[in-house]
């Protein structure tokens, strides 16, 4: 049987108006279908090549490069409102091949298989000697920083005892004298007062927090600072904002979000 | 004398990779 004939294609330009539309929808495809670590932003397209289908419509078919943004990607702030991760926070770019239908002027994507991956410790140190270095969210130091800061939160925190969900970045200092790690954190129905065991405290649904914090050794001992933005209903009453802290949360530019 | 016109237009090279948005990793 002769094999089907391949449907007619066209080369288009990486930038014409209606690819960039098509890689468009794979970004906000790849954003909505990812539930751990970034935002990512369009950075460039690499490829494209349009095939005619049967019996509509148009299948796109190509290379998007993306830049991790410094958006979580359960914080309900508009990608636009996102800040790309700079080369000097150690950016992570993702590479992705998609297939995008165009079919009566609607862009739906028919699949998407992407891989970040981050800068290389060398080309962070070109541009920069003693900036902090992505480190493995496994490792000792981390996880040590995620639970002193969640601690130091919670301690601060008046209405709702909060656990950990996921670490989400982190990075070393030179001479690992400071860790910097970002994680997400989940209001629960216990009150910080009364934990006894932290197993008993159930989750509330759909209410996030998005913490940052620096630990950093110092003779004797060591400070931890750190500030969330709870995302959701959940309810908030403002704590003392530790003084030092790494980059804070900014105010609060979407509903429902609330720095403590 | 006929002078033969300028052969078929070479076909369009696709310009790809796109414009850079941000930075290069």
């Amino acid at each position: 049987a002769r094999s089907p004939l391949p449907s007619p294609v066209r080369d288009p330009n990486c930038d014409d108006p209606d690819v960039e539309q098509a890689a468009l929808a794979a970004v906000q495809y790849v954003n909505s279908n990812h539930r751990h670590g970034y935002k990512y932003t369009l950075n460039q397209i690499d490829k494209v090549r349009v095939y005619q289908r049967r019996p509509a419509g148009e299948v796109y078919s190509m290379e998007i490069d993306l830049l991790e943004t410094t958006c979580h990607v359960l914080d309900p702030t508009p990608l636009e409102n996102c800040t790309v991760r700079q080369l000097i926070e150690h950016a992570v770019e993702g590479d992705c091949d998609v297939s995008v239908l165009k079919l009566d002027n609607q862009f739906v994507v028919l699949n998407a298989k992407c891989e970040s991956s981050p800068d290389s410790a060398e080309d962070v140190r070109k541009v920069c000697l003693d900036c902090a270095l992505l480190a493995p969210l496994n490792d000792t130091k981390v996880l040590h920083a995620v639970d002193a800061a969640l601690a130091a939160f919670n301690a601060q925190n008046h209405t709702s005892y909060f656990k950990l969900l996921e670490i989400s970045r982190a990075q070393l200092a030179p001479l690992h004298s400071s860790v910097y790690v970002e994680f997400v954190v989940v209001p629960t129905d216990c009150s910080p007062k009364d934990v006894a065991d932290p197993a008993v405290c159930n989750l509330l649904a759909d209410q996030y927090g998005f913490c940052k914090a620096t630990l950093t050794e110092k003779v004797g001992g060591e400070d931890v600072a750190a500030s969330c933005t709870v995302f959701g209903t959940a309810p908030v009453v403002p704590g003392p904002q530790p003084d030092g802290v790494g980059p804070t949360v900014g105010p609060t530019v979407a509903a429902g979000r609330h720095p403590v | 004398p006929v002078i033969p016109g300028p052969g078929p237009a070479a076909p369009a090279i696709p310009l790809c990779p796109g414009r850079l948005r941000h930075f290069k990793i």
